[in-house]
């Protein structure tokens, strides 16, 4: 069932919670991942750096309380489906 | 795209010598410019994609072609000068069994849907002698930028576009260095801090680049806009002067126009029985419709079929009527569709008609005995009137998101579009359809969105300091309201006069946006100040700007006092009766301009503007007038009214609508 739930999100970051010791925006995405438990190899989907702060991952319910109460996650939003007009 | 550039007034192609000076002519224009294209990939073997006589590539263009599937990076060129695709967010949500192949996609940028081929090659693709779909709408197809290159992120799968896909590709095509972005999808009417289109369009135009959407195909329904954030250029779907006109004849000599994209063979001149709602289920209206599996072979062999527009796709029902045995297809638009009529390359001869003539051919076929019709065809006819038409299916306001922001901006071509087709589908896109052919028409925002991207690209190349802000106020100020009869534009959903909720500022006119005299200029400031305004969270306004400290210390009064170029006003039930906006007029024209204002509104409310005059003494001289407006009557919720303001000097006219609300 946890895999059934299994769900992409975009969460949005505060970059200044970035520090010097993450060279790249990439880097600092998957250090916050891992600090949570969450393994960016089997979860992270995206680094993103120019349009947004922040990356899109898959993600069970469970990690997303983890994940919404750390000072760096500004939002965490489901991955919406758009169509082509 | 055989038609669009003539209609929009662009120059020929090939330019005549007499006009090289000619101050849009395409092969002088945007060369330099880069527009990026998200959508379903492309077809790159397609000759709207040939790079003959276009000069190298901008050494400025970060930007590559990746290789896939099917898909060499050998195969860019200095006209696609970019090519990737994005889909680990389709393929997350697909289940990701074998999370490195999407199923029944091509894993690269290759376009085997059409969708992207069709819009990337209306924004800038070269152009293509004797294109046609079947010997309709034949001519030099081009884009409408046909210097500009183009660069495609496929962000599009089988069942659509997912944000983080989306977002991907908007990352990467602003570090590649595009200078427009276009766009021919979205939904919902979320806040923008949910739509990553409208997050990730903030970024873009943050960094200078022109962003245009489409408004989306759920009109005529009111409040029924996508991707309305003010940093976007929200486009909306006209017809062109061009038409595919056919008959139905009936038995009882009755004709009734209508519109196909068929050639007719072996049916035209032969009266042939027609049948509705002969299906195989008792008691069910699925057969009226022509879903699958719902008709009758032995009642529909041989025979013409009415079907009714809606439930299914249309083509679809095509497939239905050939598969049982059907001869030809009336296709019959609801209600909702009016009498507007879309081409498709239906798989047999097919006539489309509007509501009040289906109504009347489903009554013979009912109350007639031996009901006969036949179908004639007539080919491609241009110089229709009136034209342009608001689309029926074009999405309108008011806006909800931010009722203060007057939605859609503008609209453009979008209905009948012919332009150039993924190799690997058949014109009606489906599975059966074994023809294939370089071009395809197609109609929605879509298609009218990548005209709007290849004019805007038109215009950067021809004022590369404007922002995006600019060149969206330039091609509002001077889009035109009236069609090619003099009258006031119309609806396609009902023949009436269509209002700002369908068009915005009216239809573009690009050889006037090359030159508007003034322009509403709008900085990143601005559009924080008006996140501010609209009371989002601190961390709503920091995810959508990239902010890292934002306190809000500036925020205007009302979101409607954004610099915009065009007006909604909402009046308080009982409270609220005047609302008062302030604009800044930036002078782009020459010095010693003087503009003088004009007013139209309607009874009802007073409208007061401070100062009249405008006198701009330099080239980007700043001018600051304050308009209020003023509600003399008790409003009910559900009223609505529409006015204008306009600036006009010698040389220029400024014009805004204005919308109103109670």
């Amino acid at each position: 069932s946890m895999v059934a739930c299994k769900q992409t999100y975009i969460v949005y970051m505060n970059a200044a919670h970035r520090t010097e010791a993450h060279p790249t925006h990439a880097h600092w995405y998957e250090a916050h991942l891992r600090s949570l438990s969450i393994d960016p190899a089997r979860h992270l989907l995206y680094s993103y750096s120019a349009a947004v702060h922040g990356f899109a991952a898959v993600l069970h319910p469970e990690q997303l309380p983890l994940l919404r109460r750390h000072p760096a996650v500004l939002n965490v939003h489901p991955d919406p489906l758009l169509p082509l007009h | 795209t055989t038609r669009s550039p003539h209609f929009l007034g662009l120059s020929p192609w090939p330019p005549a010598p007499s006009s090289r000076s000619h101050s849009l002519d395409p092969a002088a224009a945007a060369t330099d410019v880069v527009i990026g294209v998200l959508d379903t990939g492309v077809w790159p073997e397609s000759p709207s994609f040939d790079d003959a006589g276009l000069p190298e590539v901008p050494s400025r263009w970060r930007g590559a072609c990746e290789a896939g599937v099917d898909f060499p990076s050998s195969l860019c060129n200095r006209k696609l000068v970019g090519a990737r695709s994005f889909g680990r967010g389709y393929r997350a949500a697909a289940g990701g069994g074998d999370a490195d192949k999407p199923r029944e996609e091509y894993a690269s940028p290759r376009d085997r849907d059409g969708h992207g081929t069709h819009t990337a090659s209306t924004a800038a693709g070269a152009p293509v002698a004797n294109a046609s779909l079947l010997g309709y709408a034949s001519g030099v197809a081009r884009g409408m930028a046909p210097g500009a290159r183009v660069a495609v992120y496929k962000v599009c799968w089988a069942n659509g576009c997912y944000g983080s896909d989306i977002l991907a590709g908007i990352d990467k095509a602003i570090e590649d260095g595009v200078d427009v972005l276009s766009l021919s999808l979205g939904g919902g009417s979320a806040p923008f801090s949910r739509d990553p289109v409208a997050v990730g369009a903030f970024s873009a135009v943050q960094r200078g680049i022109f962003v245009a959407c489409s408004a989306g195909n759920s009109g005529p329904s009111p409040s029924s806009l996508t991707n309305t954030a003010p940093w976007i250029t929200t486009v909306g779907a006209g017809t062109l002067d061009r038409d595919f006109p056919a008959t139905v004849q009936l038995g009882n000599g009755e004709r009734y126009a209508g519109l196909s994209l068929c050639s007719g063979a072996g049916l035209e001149d032969q009266m042939v029985p027609i049948v509705y709602g002969k299906g195989v289920q008792v008691g069910s209206n699925s057969s009226k419709f022509c879903m699958p599996g719902t008709l009758d072979p032995e009642q529909v062999k041989g025979k013409v079929v009415f079907c009714d527009r809606g439930i299914n796709a249309r083509v679809e029902k095509g497939q239905v009527v050939k598969e049982a045995g059907g001869v030809g297809m009336i296709l019959a638009n609801a209600a909702v569709n009016g009498e507007e009529l879309v081409a498709d390359s239906h798989l047999l001869p097919t006539v489309a008609v509007g509501a009040k003539s289906g109504n009347l051919i489903r009554d013979f076929v009912r109350t007639s005995s031996n009901p006969t019709a036949m179908l004639s065809f007539r080919g491609t006819v241009l110089g229709v009137q009136p034209s342009p038409v608001v689309a029926a299916f074009s999405s309108r306001g008011p806006n909800t998101v931010v009722p203060q922001l007057l939605k859609p901006d503008l609209i453009g071509p979008g209905v009948n579009i012919l332009a150039a087709w993924s190799g690997s589908v058949g014109p009606t896109g489906l599975a059966k359809d074994e023809r294939r052919s370089a071009f395809n028409i197609m109609s929605g925002t879509s298609m009218s969105c990548p005209h709007i991207s290849g004019v805007a690209a038109l215009l950067k190349a021809a004022h590369p300091d404007w922002s995006p802000s600019a060149i969206k106020s330039a091609l509002m100020t001077t889009a035109y309201t009236d069609d090619n009869t003099g009258s006031p534009l119309v609806d396609g959903a009902g023949g009436s006069p269509a209002t700002p909720w369908a068009y915005g500022s009216g239809h573009v006119d690009p050889q006037k946006a090359l030159s508007p005299g003034l322009i509403y200029d709008i900085g990143t400031g601005d559009y924080l100040a008006f996140l501010c305004s609209l009371e989002y969270s601190t961390d709503h306004i920091q995810a959508i700007s990239k902010s890292t400290n934002k306190t809000c210390s500036r925020r205007l009064p009302n979101p409607g006092n954004l610099n915009y170029p065009s007006f909604s006003v909402v009046f308080g039930r009982r409270s609220r009766r005047f609302v008062k906006y302030n604009r800044v007029l930036t002078n782009v024209g020459v010095p010693g301009s003087v503009y003088n204002v004009k007013v139209g509104g309607p009874p009802g409310v007073k409208v007061t503007v401070k100062p009249t005059k405008l006198i701009f003494n330099q080239v980007g001289q700043k001018l600051r007038y304050k308009v209020t407006f003023t509600s003399t009557k008790a409003g009910d919720p559900v009223d609505m009214a529409f006015g204008w303001i306009t600036w006009s000097s010698e040389q220029h006219q400024v014009r805004s609508p204005v919308s109103y609300r109670w």
